[in-house]
């Protein structure tokens, strides 16, 4: 998945939310 | 026990965005990762509007982690 990807779905944004809390709380 | 890994991950995932350990995360708590979190403030009410099940405004722990269990591509239903 690409983050921020234009025209993602519903599931690509739940996918980058979540991708982005992650490596939020890995550091990376 | 993987459902208890995903859990604890969940948890970890949710105190961000409830950073008062209210219990609950509301659109109000969403809308504060805007700058924390590569979405746009559209994009954080959609994720909002997914992850709260029943639509009442408030997002739980228990929802959450549905929702995390969905995006590992697991069904954590008992």
């Amino acid at each position: 998945m690409e983050p921020g990807k234009p025209g993602a779905t519903n599931e690509g944004v739940l996918a980058n939310f979540f991708n982005s809390l992650l490596s939020k709380k890995t550091g990376a | 026990d993987m459902k208890r890994i995903i859990a604890d991950k969940a948890r970890e995932l949710f105190i961000v965005c409830d950073k008062e350990e209210k219990g609950f995360v509301c659109r109000r708590d969403m809308q504060r990762l805007d700058g924390e979190l590569p979405l746009s403030p559209e994009q954080l009410e959609e994720v909002f509007d997914s992850l709260d099940d029943d639509g009442n405004g408030f997002l739980t722990l228990e929802e959450f982690t549905d929702g995390f269990g969905g995006f590992l591509g697991l069904n954590l239903d008992p």
